[in-house]
């Protein structure tokens, strides 16, 4: 795959770092890169912080924590692209960057996707070898330390959802739990960003008792699937995990929800199923288009509405 | 590590009717190498749910018997995943 970075294309690994340093060069008044950690195979973390004060409410977004759910990546380099380029330029973006910052890590699972790329597209899971077992890779979006005994999730290695031998066991979830529990005083919404099946989702996966502000989630839910569908009628599902899809443990959604940042969300983009993992670039723009505004209206409730 | 393909290998999307037929999924995944794409993982499949696997040509047919012999609602959502990855880069280069 030659040529440069596209917003309307998918990019290798090699080509995100290229594109998160020119974006730093681009705007280094509003984009700053911090490197978090380090994955397995040592590649590098990295997180890019949108916005210009330390001081700020944020929000953190990852992105590519499944390695084959190439749409993710996608948005969040989109996110970036949209959130620079329309500062000063579009009312809410605007109003948005003056007051809040945003963490976004635009590949959470570096060594599964570039596995996805150069050995085998359907790859979920991160690369790390398991101990007395010859299959590879822990899901890390079951690695989190939250109902980690409540309902032990598959504790096989060759399974495609194993959580790890403990939790934040990963290279790749510590560096991000750390990074969240170091900037806590100023994070006041998670969102993470999967597919498929164009669902809005919100706590908890790990039981079917309802968070404490469900209300607020669900209204917020409720209307950014609205938003969504003002582009394309888009149609997108909402409600807490455990109920909608089904119950999860070790999630990243319920364990930053439980460590105090009460408005968290995942996306799970296009499509329903017609392409599935293998969305279609051609489809890129206009997922991410209307994700936007969803995200947008989320920031601005965020912002709105908490302290 | 050579580079895995997927020639001919196909999606099925299947829809449990009740929990007999859930059974037959999980069943089904202990005798096939069945990817799921939804939910997560056969022990998420239950009853009126729709599931979404990968599977290899060589098991679709005798899974295919099975869903028909059990009289299961399904579709096949790829005929060949790998003509679908090559056609997912569907924009030029710049």
């Amino acid at each position: 795959i030659s040529g440069r970075h596209s917003y309307a294309k998918y990019n290798n690994w090699d080509k995100i770092v290229a594109w998160t340093e020119k974006m730093v060069n681009k705007c280094p008044e509003m984009v700053s890169r911090i490197k978090i950690g380090s994955t397995v195979e040592d590649n590098p973390l990295y997180v890019l912080k949108i916005g210009k004060d330390e001081r700020r409410k944020a929000i953190f977004m990852d992105c590519g924590i499944h390695a084959r759910e190439w749409i993710s990546p996608a948005f969040c380099q989109w996110f970036v692209y949209q959130a620079t380029k329309s500062y000063g330029k579009n009312k809410i973006m605007t109003k948005l960057l003056d007051r809040m910052n945003f963490y976004v890590l635009p590949v959470f699972n570096v060594d599964g996707y570039i596995w996805s790329w150069t050995q085998n597209r359907m790859w979920r899971k991160n690369r790390s070898k398991n101990k007395n077992s010859s299959c590879i890779g822990t899901d890390l979006n079951r690695n989190f330390d939250v109902s980690w005994n409540s309902s032990p999730g598959t504790n096989n290695p060759c399974s495609d959802i194993y959580r790890g031998p403990a939790p934040e066991s990963e290279k790749e979830t510590k560096a991000v739990t750390d990074f969240i529990r170091r900037h806590l005083k100023s994070i006041k919404a998670y969102i993470t960003f999967h597919s498929y099946s164009q669902m809005l989702l919100f706590p908890y996966g790990y039981t079917t008792k309802l968070p404490p502000n469900y209300e607020d989630l669900n209204k917020v839910a409720k209307i950014g699937t609205d938003v969504i569908s003002t582009r394309y009628e888009t149609r997108y599902i909402y409600g807490p995990i455990a109920s909608k899809i089904y119950p999860t443990t070790g999630s990243s959604l319920d364990w930053a929800y439980d460590l105090g940042i009460k408005h968290t969300f995942a996306f799970e983009l296009r499509d329903k199923g017609k392409f599935g993992f293998l969305l279609p670039e051609s489809l890129i723009k206009p997922t991410c288009k209307e994700t936007m505004l969803a995200v947008k209206f989320i920031a601005k409730y965020i912002l709105k509405h908490t302290s | 590590v050579v580079p895995v393909f997927f020639d001919r290998d196909k999606v099925f999307r299947v829809k449990p009717q009740d929990e007999k037929q859930a059974n037959i999924i999980k069943d089904l995944a202990k005798t096939n190498e069945l990817d799921f794409w939804y939910p997560d993982a056969t022990h998420h499949v239950a009853a009126n749910m729709t599931v979404d696997f990968r599977i290899s040509e060589k098991e679709s047919k005798s899974v295919q018997s099975v869903l028909d012999q059990n009289k299961m609602h399904y579709e096949i959502l790829i005929h060949d995943l790998q003509e679908e990855i090559e056609k997912q880069f569907d924009v030029e280069e710049d």
